[in-house]
C-alpha cells in the first residue's frame, strides 16, 4: 500500500500532456499513466524512460550486405525521401562508397532534376529516366547500371504516395519484385520514411507499407522543428522494425544515426 | 461507429429530463479519446471539452436517444461551429496577390498550381510566381506543372525571393493579370531568418491572401506552427491538404482554434483539380471517426 500525496493527479496530469503533445498516442499514454499509478512519484520519470528506451530498443537492426547493396525509399508524399537520399547518398560517399541513385519517381514534376541535383551534390552516380516511364523498368536499368559500374550502393527514390491508394502501392510492390527478381537479396534495404511532424496517421502508414513490403528501417525526418516524433514509439512497437536515422535538417549532413537515450529525452522535454 | 450514431441524433428533440453531470462526464471520456486519436492538440481539446461540458450539462434530454448520443450531437454541432463556413477567397485588389507559406513539404508548390486552375475557371487570368529560390529543382517543379495547363509563371531567375515577388508583381501589373500566386519556400516557424524572408515578402507584396499551408496528417505540433506563422507573419487563412489519405485531420481544429482564421480550401490529391472548398461537416464526422 502506498500512501497517495496530493501532488500525485496534478503530476499525472502534467505527465500525461508531456506524452499527448509529444505524439506519443492515446494507447502508449495511457498505458504509462497506468504504470506509473502503480509507483511512487520519485519513481515515474525513470519508469517513462525505462518504458519507451526499451521499445524503441526492442528491434535489432540487421544490416543486410550486397554488392551492390540496395536501398528503396517509400513513404507518403512530402515526408523527405528525395531529401534522405542526398543525406544517405553523402554518409555512404564519405565512406568512400561508389553511389548510385535511381529516379524512380517518374510522376511528380521536378522529382527527376531535383535528384539529379542532389547526386551532383554529393558525388553519387544517378540513373534518371522520363516522366510517365515505368518506375520498376527504371529500377531494373538501374540494378543493371549498379552491376555494370560496379557501384557498392544503389538507392532507389520513389514517388511519394498514400498507403490509402492501392494502384499505387500496388505499383511500389512491383518495384520491389523487380529488383527481387535481378537479386534475391534486393532490396537489402526497405526504407520507410517518416515525417517527424505527422501524428497518429504515421502508425496506418507504417502498418500499410510494413505489409506491402516488409521494412527494414525507418527514417524520421524534419526533428529540427518543434515535433517530437512520439508516434514512431507507437509505431516501432506495432511493426517491430528499428529507427535507423533522423533528419534534422535540409543540408546534405542534417542527418544522423538514432539514438533512443537521446530521442526519449527530447521528448520527455 | 460514432458518425452514424451522430446521423441519428441530429434530428429529433423530446420533453423529458435533463442530461447530468454523469451522463455528460460519461459521454465527452469517449469523445476527448477520440479527438486526441485524431490528432487534435491535448489543450485545444480539453478547452473543447469543458466547452461542451458546460453547455451539455443541464440541456434537455432528446427523445429515443441514450445521453452519449445526445452528447456526440452537441459535440458534432461545436465542431462545426469552431471550424467555421467556407470562405470566399478575397480578391480586391488589382492584381490580387496570394502568398502560400507553410513547413517543408506541406503542398505549397501543388496547391499554388491548383489555385491557378480553379481562379482560370472562375474567369481570372493567374500568374504564378515561383519564389521559392532555396530547393533543388523548386522553379522546375512548378513550371512543369504550371505548363500542363498553360499556366503562366514569372520565370526571371533571382537568387532573392523578395527582390524576385516584387520584380514579379510589378510585372503583373504591367501585363494585367487578375491574380499573383506566391509559391514560397518551406519553412520551419523557428527559424528566424526564413521568418524574417516572409516577412520581407509580406511587406513587399500588397496581399490579398496569405495563406497557411498545413498538412492534414500533422499531429500535436499544429498548434506550434499556426501560432508562431500567426504571430510573427500573420495569416489570413488555410489550406489543409492530403485529405485524400486516412488522416483524421485534427489539426484543423487546433490551427483554427489558434489562429481564428479560416480554412478556405482542401487538397484532395495530387492533380491540379485536386482543390476543393472547405466545408466543416465533412471535417467534423472525419475527426470524430
Ligand atoms: N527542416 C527539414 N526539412 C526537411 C528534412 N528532410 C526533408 N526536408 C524538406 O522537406 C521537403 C520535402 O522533401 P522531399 O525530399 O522532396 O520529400 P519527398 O518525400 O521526396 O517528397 P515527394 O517526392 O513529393 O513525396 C523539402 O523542402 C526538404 O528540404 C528535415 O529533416 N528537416
Ligand atoms: N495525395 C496528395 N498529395 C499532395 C496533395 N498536395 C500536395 N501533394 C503532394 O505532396 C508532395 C509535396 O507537395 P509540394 O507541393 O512539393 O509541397 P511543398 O510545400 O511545396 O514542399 P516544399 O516546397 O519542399 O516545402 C508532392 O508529392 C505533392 O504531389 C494532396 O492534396 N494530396
Ligand atoms: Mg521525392
Ligand atoms: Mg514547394
Amino acid at each position: 500500500r502506498r500512501i497517495i500525496t496530493r501532488r500525485d493527479p496534478q503530476l499525472l496530469e502534467e505527465i500525461e500532456e508531456v506524452l499527448y503533445e509529444g505524439d506519443l498516442g492515446v494507447e502508449l499514454t495511457e498505458n504509462i499513466l497506468e504504470e506509473l499509478r502503480k509507483i511512487p512519484p520519485e519513481k515515474y520519470m525513470d519508469r517513462i524512460k525505462e518504458i519507451l528506451i526499451s521499445i524503441l530498443e526492442g528491434v535489432e537492426v540487421k544490416e543486410k550486405e550486397g554488392k551492390p547493396r540496395v536501398w528503396m525509399f517509400v513513404g507518403v508524399n512530402g515526408v523527405g525521401k528525395t531529401t534522405t537520399i542526398g543525406k544517405i547518398g553523402k554518409m555512404l560517399r564519405k565512406e568512400g562508397k561508389r553511389v548510385l541513385f535511381a529516379a524512380c519517381d517518374t510522376y511528380r514534376t521536378g522529382a527527376q532534376e531535383q535528384l539529379k541535383i542532389w547526386a551532383e551534390r554529393v558525388g553519387a552516380d544517378i540513373v534518371l529516366s522520363q516522366y510517365g516511364a515505368d518506375p520498376g523498368a527504371v529500377a531494373f536499368d538501374a540494378y543493371e547500371a549498379a552491376l555494370h559500374r560496379g557501384m557498392d550502393e544503389l538507392l532507389i527514390d520513389t514517388a511519394g504516395r498514400l498507403h490509402t491508394k492501392h494502384p499505387l502501392m500496388e505499383e511500389m510492390k512491383k518495384i520491389k519484385r523487380v529488383l527481387s527478381k535481378k537479386n534475391p537479396d534486393a532490396p537489402h534495404e526497405i526504407v520507410l520514411v517518416v515525417d517527424g511532424t505527422t501524428g497518429q496517421n504515421a502508425l496506418n502508414q507504417a502498418k500499410s507499407f510494413h505489409e506491402a513490403l516488409g521494412l527494414s528501417g525507418i527514417v524520421l525526418t524534419k526533428l529540427d522543428g518543434t515535433a517530437k516524433g512520439g508516434i514512431v514509439v507507437h509505431v516501432v512497437k506495432e511493426i517491430g522494425v528499428p529507427v535507423r536515422y533522423i533528419g534534422v535538417g535540409e543540408g546534405e549532413d542534417d542527418l544522423i544515426p538514432f539514438n533512443p537515450e537521446e530521442f526519449v529525452k527530447a521528448l520527455l522535454g | 461507429g460514432l458518425t452514424e450514431k451522430l446521423e441519428r441524433a441530429i434530428n429529433f428533440f423530446g420533453k423529458k429530463g435533463r442530461l447530468t453531470p454523469k451522463d455528460v462526464k460519461q459521454g465527452l471520456e469517449e469523445i476527448r479519446k477520440a479527438l486526441l486519436e485524431a490528432d487534435v492538440n491535448y489543450k485545444v481539446v480539453r478547452e473543447f471539452i469543458k466547452m461542451v461540458e458546460e453547455e451539455a450539462t443541464g440541456e434537455r434530454v432528446l427523445k429515443s436517444f441514450t445521453p452519449r448520443e445526445q452528447i456526440l450531437k452537441i459535440v458534432y454541432e461545436k465542431l462545426i461551429e469552431i471550424l467555421g463556413k467556407h470562405e470566399p477567397l478575397k480578391l480586391s485588389r488589382s492584381p490580387s496577390p496570394i502568398i502560400l507559406l507553410g513547413l517543408q513539404g506541406s503542398g505549397k508548390t501543388t496547391t499554388a498550381v491548383k489555385l491557378a486552375y480553379l481562379l482560370r475557371k472562375k474567369g481570372k487570368n493567374p500568374l504564378l510566381v515561383p519564389a521559392d529560390v532555396k530547393r533543388p529543382a523548386a522553379f522546375e517543379q512548378l513550371r512543369d506543372l504550371a505548363a500542363r495547363y498553360d499556366f503562366p509563371v514569372y520565370d526571371k531567375r533571382l537568387p532573392d525571393a523578395v527582390k524576385l515577388s516584387k520584380l514579379a508583381l510589378s510585372m503583373a501589373v504591367l501585363k494585367r493579370y487578375d491574380v499573383v500566386i506566391f509559391d514560397t519556400a518551406g519553412r520551419l516557424h523557428i527559424d528566424e531568418e526564413m521568418i524574417e524572408e516572409a516577412r520581407k515578402i509580406r511587406d513587399t507584396v500588397n496581399y490579398d491572401e496569405l495563406l497557411l499551408v498545413v498538412d492534414a496528417m500533422t499531429g500535436q505540433d499544429a498548434v506550434n506552427v499556426a501560432r508562431e506563422f500567426q504571430e510573427k507573419v500573420g495569416i489570413t487563412g488555410v489550406i489543409l491538404t492530403k485529405l485524400d489519405g486516412d488522416a483524421r485531420g485534427g489539426a484543423a481544429l487546433s490551427v483554427r482554434r489558434i489562429t481564428g482564421k479560416p480554412i478556405k480550401y482542401i487538397g484532395v490529391g495530387e492533380k491540379v483539380e485536386d482543390l476543393e472548398e472547405f466545408h466543416p461537416e465533412r471535417l467534423a464526422s472525419r475527426i470524430l471517426g
